[in-house]
């Protein structure tokens, strides 16, 4: 039990840091209260942003907490794929700069499974590779389309 | 395995029958503001079971039935989701299948059903079946609008060690 | 007692409806839940977006609860203004074109009081009298200039 | 009555002096994530008393003093904000006027001081003094990041009458 627990803990920690560097240039690690007991604690998530110290997650700023949880889920994505992601608007705190830089990493994401992302910013809905229009009228939701960005 | 089509009838702000067609890869969704992009995933989540009334924005599950204050409310809602299984990811022997799920209103309450392919069967088998193809009941692969700044913000220590847990 | 709650209860509900038209072409309205001793209820807000139906808060959109808070603060602001304001963000959950509206209402609401107002989106930057430039190195903030839109 | 100048020391992620100009109508904030935008609103509370440390993003109080892991932390933070009341709006007989906070950390706590013109008031006056302009200690002028979407939907009926009771 320890060993599987270790395992994935170990393939998700790299995979965080990984994506965290791409997305945020900077250091993320997710820390064991209790390495040796890994049951009798619980786990942080640590991010550093470039040029920063190491962060308290409540201290972080909202695009920060944003940037972090996305590298999360996509490092439990890369250990343990699933076969569709629904995000609904996930970039709603990110700078022009960062929404750039999750479109990508999600386009990269994409490969391995589906990604179905609801969004209202430009720099996401250019990098997808198709996007279905909604609209309403007179409180009835209807589809306009599927387009090309 | 991927969505392919989701189909909603009478299911919130959905008044008619609409049908989606979804695709691999990577699709935005884009509208304007209260068009209805959330209720589709509120689809998602109903009809595969992933979460209570209380994520769906529904005091109780006959909010999720359409009602435009106009003509008489539909008695029954239903989302049928078909998925492409050509990699046969979820152990069903066929290149497509469908899960679907019904409510409908009686007077002294309503009746919530799931269907596996046309045939009646209970939440449980749809949450085995979808295990086993790598989609969790907690659905960490579905973010709802608003959470993303949350989920590892108001986590405890635990709940995020219990992540690795499930997944181990 | 009765008579000065009355009387900023009127006039805040005659802005609501006025900014809620404005905002979102709907109708909204303050409604008391006891009007003859309102002392002994509550108040809610019931916004009904362009051809929508009357909706309950809870089961609103992002958006419209966006629309629907910040219409209530500015018809605040209509019967009683603060010399200055302060929004963080208030325009995340909003497509472009609401946020255009909002800016303009800013804007108009700016001649009688201070508006502060943080933002990501370029409609909301281009409304603006002036922008300041924020940024951080090494974990430093500092101000990159003061500029018009 | 407006906000003309706001200047930080050591406060949070202004870890030298920074001096910030302001100006009457509509005035935009933009920058990078993480850069320093809401600190600059968690100044503005702090200075002048509108809120508990929680909405700061601070467990206690001294998370507020410049922090940056390399250098020594500074003994103290301080926010000054100058008003212009050329409007006379607040009841000061100046076209301006300056509220100041000022916290010390010491080895067994640390100490909290306002100031008004430079001379040490009490958190009481300064809310007496803000009041009559118009700034209430709820701070219904002042909305913080992600506050917006649930200002009116997290309320309850009660809360939101309250809100007139205090305006009347
Ligand atoms: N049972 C129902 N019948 C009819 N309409 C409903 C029902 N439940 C919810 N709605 C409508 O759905 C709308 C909200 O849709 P939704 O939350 O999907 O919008 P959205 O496109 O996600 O908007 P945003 O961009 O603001 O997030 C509301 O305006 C509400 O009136
Ligand atoms: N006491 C402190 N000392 C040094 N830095 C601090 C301190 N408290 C907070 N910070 C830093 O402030 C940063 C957050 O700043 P802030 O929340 O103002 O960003 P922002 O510009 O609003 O970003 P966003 O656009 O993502 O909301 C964090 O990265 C954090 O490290
Ligand atoms: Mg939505
Ligand atoms: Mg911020």
């Amino acid at each position: 039990k320890r060993d599987t627990f270790m395992e994935a803990y170990n393939g998700i920690n790299e995979n965080f840091t990984q994506v965290f560097f791409e997305l945020a240039d900077g250091h993320g690690e997710l820390i064991l209260e209790n390495p040796n007991d890994p049951f009798a604690g619980g786990m942080t998530l640590h991010a550093q942003p470039k040029g920063k110290n190491i962060l308290r997650l409540e201290a972080m700023s909202g695009g920060e907490k944003s940037l972090t949880a996305l590298a999360f889920i996509i490092a439990i994505q890369g250990y343990r794929p699933a076969p569709f992601y629904v995000f609904d608007e996930v970039d709603q705190n990110l700078d022009g700069w960062n929404v750039e830089r999750v479109a990508e990493r999600v386009e990269k994401s994409a490969k391995v499974a589906q990604f179905i992302v609801i969004s209202l910013r430009k720099p996401m809905l250019e990098q997808s590779d198709r996007i279905i229009g909604v609209t309403q009228l007179e409180g009835n939701t209807s589809i306009t389309g599927v387009k090309s960005p | 395995m991927f969505i392919k089509e989701i189909e909603f009838v009478n299911f919130k702000s959905f008044g008619k029958r609409v049908k989606i067609p979804f695709y691999e890869g990577f699709t935005a969704i884009s509208g304007p503001n209260g068009s209805g992009k959330s209720n589709i995933i509120d689809g998602i989540l109903f009809a595969l079971g992933l979460s209570g009334s209380k994520t769906m924005r529904a005091e109780k599950l006959t909010d999720l039935i359409f009602n435009d204050a106009k003509s008489k409310q539909p008695e029954f809602a239903q989302v049928t989701i078909t998925f492409d299984n050509s990699d046969r990811k979820a152990p069903v022997e066929a290149d497509e299948f469908e899960i679907s799920r019904k409510i409908k209103q009686t007077k002294s309450g309503y009746y919530s059903y799931f269907y596996f392919n046309g045939k009646a069967v209970s939440l449980t088998e749809v949450h085995e079946l979808l295990g086993k193809a790598g989609v969790t009941p907690e659905g960490y692969n579905v973010v709802m609008q608003g959470d993303i700044s949350q989920i590892t913000a108001k986590m405890s220590p635990t709940e995020r060690r219990k992540i690795i847990d499930e997944i181990a």
